[in-house]
């Protein structure tokens, strides 16, 4: 079991590279 | 005349590795849920996704892997995004890891990973197809 009280928790969004294309229209 | 460089948008990843990563740490779904990072899987991610208001999951397949002309410790990755396709390169440590799609986490340099993070890890190839985020509402 994990317990959270005693590690830090990172939010799931953190992991993933936030790869917004640039639009150039 | 030396031509300018395609119209790709760069992002550079921070040069040190983020905590996260490391073997055990903890992260949290959209859910709630807690899960150590080297056990999430594909469906984690699409599923906090889905929950997610604002941020959507996009396919980003690896076109290219090159190194740096910063320094030998960098990688620059080119992605294809979405359905879009669109062309985006990061620049990422060799050890940074990715996330692929019914596979897990990869690295250009899996072994380095596996050394500094603990983090069990494969290879990033060409062809990969990696999870990465937008907005939901970026058109």
């Amino acid at each position: 079991n994990v317990e959270p009280r005693s590690v830090p928790v990172f939010p799931w969004h953190s992991l993933v590279p936030f790869l917004a294309p640039t639009q150039s229209d | 005349a030396p031509s300018a460089p395609p119209p790709t948008s760069s992002t550079v990843v921070p040069p040190s590795l983020p905590p996260y990563f490391i073997k055990g740490s903890i992260i949290q779904l959209a859910d709630g849920e807690l899960k150590r990072v080297e056990d999430l899987k594909t469906e984690d991610f699409i599923q906090s996704a889905e929950i997610s208001s604002e941020l959507k999951i996009d396919s980003s397949t690896v076109e290219r892997i090159e190194g740096s002309h910063t320094s030998p410790n960098f990688a620059v990755v080119q992605f294809s995004v979405g359905e879009h396709r669109a062309q985006v390169s990061v620049e990422v440590l060799v050890e940074y890891p990715f996330f692929v799609f019914g596979q897990g986490w990869s690295s250009c340099c899996p072994d380095r990973t596996t050394q500094l993070l603990e983090l069990p890890c494969t290879k990033l190839s060409v062809g990969d197809v990696c999870i990465s985020l937008t907005l939901k509402n970026l058109r």
